[in-house]
């Protein structure tokens, strides 16, 4: 059965598509079957990944048109990696969802009949607490929190953590914190570090050694719709992703 | 008449919450009276002026409970700059919205009786189109897009400006986009000058001429709970931000 990831934090900016591309596909150069769903009207891991052809199916279709998974999937330029694409239409989820029965659990239900397809699943989340994310958190294994080393994003991680623990309590007790990894590190700077010491002291456990620099051919990459790896694989960024995609599975 | 301005941009971390909280500050120093309005449950606006003890009053009591306006409002270290502060539970707002009559108009309505005691009132938004941020736009008569130069944040804008046409069409035709905003400019590399350049060239008469700098006193400031003009005056991101804050008056 394939592990589902969720790659969640309502803070914006922080992280969270970058890391959910280049994980997924640093798994699907291993080897590994990949699916990456994305859940994010922003559609950014769809277009990070080079696909602006508006395919025939989407993620849209399959949350509020009840349309099968499996019809939404599509090859990407990964060998072994697919995708679930989004829209902007899926900005209406938010507003559709709160008036549907068992609507925390809408993708959770689209995915369960695939999830064996797959060695892993990376659903990539908005940057907000509301209906899309919490699907995403209730259809998930584990959850990744990229967390920017910046001041209001570590304020946010106190909020973001009682909310999965409500999810946990009352939609998805298997749900875990996979880790929390520290992005856009600025060696050059002390906030950086203080914002990485604090996160690491209150939570040793959960922090990943790896630590993502901030590094310019991650944000150069998504205009070429690549990842990392494919746009520039010697450099920083593309190394410390391939470390975090090491110690994810390490850490199964 | 108090002049509203609604500062949005579906894009996670683009600089939303420092260009409200440092051009209301600008405008409240030059002696104008300033009211924010903290539409974020994330609170970093709230928490960016320093306001970390929960006040009795919030926006989610006036926006779920009906409490007027004015009893939610607390002045702030600036002279002339007051605040309505948020909530974490500002978050339950997003499923409980989409239920009511009138929806998009309640931040809009709770607004009314008070705009006329302010120069300007200053709506921090959420990253999403959700039911938060329309209720911003709504309840604005002007729209400062923050745009980072980056390549998603270039990208999302067509998706920002077709739900500001809509908006227009159905709710708010008194809207109007007031400008652009660079934001994170960092002279060092390509990216930062095409976004720019991108811009610029699709939306001349849009884009203010200030550019604001990636500058680390920016981030350091929040850390603080102060706004850039008294955490460090002389920097290039407080000077960037008076700048904006006169392009924005001479706007008008
Ligand atoms: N380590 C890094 N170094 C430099 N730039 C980065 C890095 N990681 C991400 N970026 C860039 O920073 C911006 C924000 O990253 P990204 O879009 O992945 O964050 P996000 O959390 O998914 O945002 P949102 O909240 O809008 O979904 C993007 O322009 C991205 O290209
Ligand atoms: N010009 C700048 N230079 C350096 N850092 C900045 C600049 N502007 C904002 N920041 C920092 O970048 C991060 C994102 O900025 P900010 O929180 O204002 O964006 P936002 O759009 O309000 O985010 P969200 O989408 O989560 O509401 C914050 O940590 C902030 O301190
Ligand atoms: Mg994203
Ligand atoms: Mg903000």
């Amino acid at each position: 059965l394939g592990k589902t990831y969720a790659v969640a934090n309502q803070k914006g900016g922080v992280g969270k598509t970058t890391t959910c591309i280049n994980t997924a596909v640093c798994l699907a150069e291993a080897g590994a079957t990949v699916l990456l769903i994305d859940l994010d009207p922003q559609c950014n891991a769809t277009h990070g990944l080079g696909i602006h052809d508006n395919p025939p199916r989407n993620v849209y279709d399959v949350i509020a048109g009840g349309a099968p998974v499996e019809s939404a999937i599509i090859g990407s330029q990964v060998p072994h990696l697919f995708l679930v694409p989004s829209t902007p239409d899926l900005a209406g989820a938010e507003v559709e969802l709160p008036l549907r029965d068992n609507r925390e659990f809408v993708v959770s239900q689209a995915l369960q009949g695939i999830s064996s397809d797959f060695d892993y699943l990376f659903i990539d989340c908005p940057p907000s607490l509301s209906l899309l994310t919490l699907n995403g958190l209730v259809a998930a294994d584990k959850l990744i929190i990229p967390v920017q080393c910046e001041y209001y994003a570590l304020e946010g991680l106190g909020q973001l953590l009682s909310t999965v623990a409500a999810i946990q309590d009352n939609f998805n007790p298997n749900l875990r914190i996979a880790g929390l990894v520290m992005t856009m590190f600025d060696a050059r700077t002390n906030l950086s570090s203080q914002v990485v010491n604090q996160v690491r002291s209150h939570f040793p456990e959960l922090t990943y050694k790896t630590v993502i620099p901030r590094n310019i051919r991650l944000s150069e990459a998504p205009s070429h719709g690549k990842p990392i790896s494919r746009y520039d694989p010697t450099c920083a960024g593309s190394d410390a992703y391939f470390d975090l995609a090491t110690e994810v599975v390490e850490r199964e």
